[in-house]
């Protein structure tokens, strides 16, 4: 029997980088944040070339290893929120701030690929002015279940100040280390002011998630004899 | 865009010869964010005597290299000459948008030819 067709040029080169297959169609434009873009000036051999001239060489960098995370990993993705749905709990807790249901699509992450951080990263608005809001606020993290329901509190963890994105590490308490990763992540936020106060609003959540994909990874070469 | 081989042909000793690989060429200039392109060039050339054998900074010979040059220059046979392939190679890092619309930064081995060796 014959072979299916021999894949065209630009599918085979896809293939060899690992894609499963182009975007279609022009991607919505949105744009790059800051933190991709000095991880992707970091490592390009080009950009590399001209710091080189700038500044004296340092360390070469190592494969397979994200030097500004400190992390393994040859895979970084920026995933968008694309819940942020904003519903308020009972009637009973009233005077309680609401809380999202932020969804984060991760079906674009191989199976083969093992996680090395996951770091949530949520932009809030809040009056910082009015009053009570000194003593800041404690961010709540769990799981999503079916519905709106709400799982077992994954973390909590103390917002000084809404002026800066608060970031959240997810490794090692939503997820384990080395584990493969979720088609889906789906999380129920709340933002409580700790003394009386205003609530604050979500203004965006994002997910930095750092994979190393093993396949994509050469043995270190022995030192030749 | 590659370099032209000097006489049309495998002309000249083994050596590095410009190729860049433009995004643009397989339409991926939409969702491709950085690089626009990449050199990652190719080796071409006649591994005879003394090509075989590389000036000090040039990569590792290889003995069977040496062996197969000198067997050829001495009685051409169906051997033939070694051959002219990358002996070192260099990464790159793509900047994209996948069909999700994540920014997606994938890093890759051994993607731009940085030296050629006989083999």
């Amino acid at each position: 029997a014959r072979a299916p067709g021999a894949p065209g040029p630009a599918a085979a080169l896809l293939q060899a980088l690992g894609l499963r297959d182009a975007p279609q169609g022009a991607p919505k434009p949105r744009p790059v944040p800051p933190m991709m873009w000095r991880l992707f000036r970091r490592r390009d051999p080009q950009e590399a070339r001209v710091r080189q001239r700038q500044t004296p060489p340092g360390a070469p960098l190592r494969p397979c290893y994200v030097e500004e995370l400190g992390v393994a990993g040859n895979i970084v993705r920026h995933v968008l929120d694309r819940g942020a749905h904003t519903w308020t709990p009972e009637p009973s807790a009233t005077g309680q701030c609401p809380q999202w249901t932020a969804i984060f699509d991760l079906s674009a992450v191989e199976p083969a690929e093992l996680m090395s951080r996951v770091r949530l990263e949520l932009r809030f608005v809040a009056e910082e002015r009015a009053p009570g809001t000194a003593g800041g606020w404690e961010l709540s993290v769990a799981r999503a279940t079916q519905g709106v329901g709400v799982g077992p509190v994954l973390l909590r963890q103390a917002v000084v100040s809404l002026r800066m994105p608060v970031r959240v590490e997810l490794l090692g308490t939503a997820y384990a280390h080395n584990t493969s990763v979720p088609r889906s992540l789906q999380l129920v936020l709340a933002l409580s002011p700790l003394a009386t106060g205003t609530c604050a609003c979500l203004a965006e959540a994002s997910l930095l998630l750092v994979t190393l994909d093993p396949r994509l990874c050469h043995p270190l070469a022995r030192p030749r004899r | 865009e590659a370099e032209p081989s000097v006489g049309g042909g495998p002309g000249g000793s083994c050596r590095t010869r410009r190729l860049y690989v433009s995004f643009r060429e397989v339409g991926w200039h939409r969702w491709v964010i950085a690089p626009r392109g990449f050199l990652a060039n190719y080796c071409q050339g006649q591994c005879s005597l003394p090509a075989t054998l590389p000036g000090p900074r040039g990569p590792p010979t290889l003995n069977h290299a040496v062996l197969r040059a000198l067997m050829h220059s001495a009685a051409p046979g169906p051997a033939g000459l070694p051959c002219c392939v990358p002996a070192r190679l260099s990464p790159i890092s793509v900047l994209f948008f996948d069909n999700s619309d994540n920014v997606v930064l994938r890093h890759y081995e051994d993607m731009v030819v940085d030296e050629c060796g006989c083999r």
